[in-house]
């Protein structure tokens, strides 16, 4: 797990415990989940170790007909995270829109990590909604005919400042033994880690599934199951067969 | 009673999801799981590898597109049962660092994924939706089967997952932000016990 990881999953867990903010595995692909950018959902979903989100190169306005776009797509919100933080938060709690969380996991002594919500405003939502999809898009045509669903990215927790996070110590202590050499994992945990994440970097994401009706006509419904599918039910391309080889 | 009552109602869902997923695993024929045992064993630690695979079986679940087991003598096609299943426990095996799979490999090798399946669901039942950070007496008995080495090896595993455990004592560090990766931990388990079993 990385250090990345550990620090996103914790932050989610605070703020939403057992809730559906998803955290960011890789700090590489923060640019994709920006509000309104498309995803795609991997894995059978499960509570417990939650769902794997894959990005795109897209965002939704990319595969709408032109038209007016919201001048500031998102608001912060009246987020509540004064009662769902822990005592490990210290800071600027009582502003709703920004808050300070330290000693999370990897983060050192003297780390802070700022965090923000960015959300779709709904009065945003609703001008986009206007617009039609533009249908003959190669990437909604190739998301169609691999039968794959689309999700919109509607709520972020990014940072407010860049900040750099450190791990040492505990791991290097239990299992750094020579009787893991022949496995390969001493080098890749017996050493000690930094990564500095930038400033408006998303650690965390909410989706909502984008459901396609008729040729243009679409929709971000609040609530979908695993039933839903983006793209309307359409003829199945030839018959393939996948072979788990030994 | 009542915080009991919601620990253990919180690991049982799990429990019984993974006993679900597990029970179509077990409706393949002993050939046919002997053969998917075999070929996890190779992916496991390559965990690119294994993602794609859980891509592909998506992709086929989705489209409704054959999935088969390459087998000896013959190979087994898979139901659509079957497949949901294995995606299930590959979604979890990836969630585990290449580190852990590979432990669990080694684990198999050792023959002792009983013990570790056992230490995860012990420590999990107990403390499934606690909130707070804290440290627990384990059970010595949970651990008193294992070697040296075989100690050393089920302490990174779980460790790796969050889970500290120390034999002085003996005694674990049980930490909430875990849970998921411990979760995926007990699924994956779950699985790879059930295949050497019946392997």
């Amino acid at each position: 797990m990385t250090m990345f990881e550990n620090v996103t999953r914790a932050l989610a867990r605070q703020l939403n415990p057992r809730g559906d903010l998803t955290p960011l595995d890789s700090l590489i692909d923060f640019k994709r989940f920006h509000p309104f950018c498309l995803v795609l959902r991997k894995r059978k979903s499960t509570l417990f170790w939650g769902a794997r989100y894959v990005r795109t190169d897209y965002t939704l306005l990319d595969v709408l007909e032109p038209g007016s776009s919201p001048s500031d797509p998102t608001d912060t919100g009246n987020f509540g995270f004064k009662n769902m933080l822990d005592t490990r938060v210290e800071g600027d709690v009582d502003v709703p829109k920004t808050v300070k969380v330290k000693g999370t996991a990897g983060l050192s002594q003297n780390s802070t990590l700022e965090v923000q919500t960015l959300s779709v405003a709904p009065k945003a939502l609703e001008t986009v909604q206007e617009r039609k999809l533009a249908a003959d898009h190669p990437f909604l045509k190739e998301m169609q005919d691999q039968g794959e669903n689309l999700y919109v990215v509607m709520e972020v927790v990014e940072t407010v400042q860049e900040v750099t996070l450190e791990r040492a110590g505990k791991a290097e202590a239990c299992f750094s033994l020579p009787f893991f050499a022949p496995l390969g994992l001493q080098g890749s945990i017996n050493h000690k880690e930094a990564v500095t994440i930038p400033k408006g970097c998303v650690l965390a994401f909410r989706v909502r599934q984008l459901m396609v009706k008729g040729k243009d006509e679409w929709d971000i419904p609040h609530i979908c199951n695993d039933n839903m599918q983006t793209f309307p039910p359409g003829e199945k391309s030839g018959e393939e067969k996948v072979i788990l080889i030994q | 009673a009542s915080d009991v009552g919601d620990v253990h109602e919180g690991f049982r869902t799990l429990k019984e999801e993974v006993q679900r997923e597990t029970q179509q695993v077990e409706k393949l024929s002993r050939v046919g799981q002997s053969s998917l045992l075999s070929s996890l064993s190779k992916l496991l630690g390559k965990k690119k590898e294994l993602q794609d695979l859980e891509l592909a079986l998506e992709g086929a679940l989705d489209k409704g597109h054959e999935v088969t087991l390459e087998a000896l003598p013959k190979d087994v096609l898979l139901s659509k049962e079957a497949v949901g299943a294995i995606l299930y426990f590959v979604g979890a095996l990836t969630e585990l660092s290449e580190a852990q799979q590979k432990l669990l490999v080694k684990s198999m090798e050792k023959k002792i994924l009983p013990v570790q399946l056992k230490l995860v669901e012990s420590t999990m039942e107990q403390n499934f939706l606690l909130d707070k950070e804290g440290v627990f007496p384990l059970q010595p008995e949970l651990l008193s089967s294992l070697g040296d080495e075989e100690l050393t090896l089920t302490e990174a595993l779980v460790g790796l997952s969050g889970l500290e455990v120390q034999r002085s004592g003996p005694q674990y560090m049980w930490d909430p932000d875990t849970l998921p990766r411990l979760c995926a931990l007990y699924a994956g388990l779950s699985l790879l016990q059930q295949l050497t079993k019946a392997s």
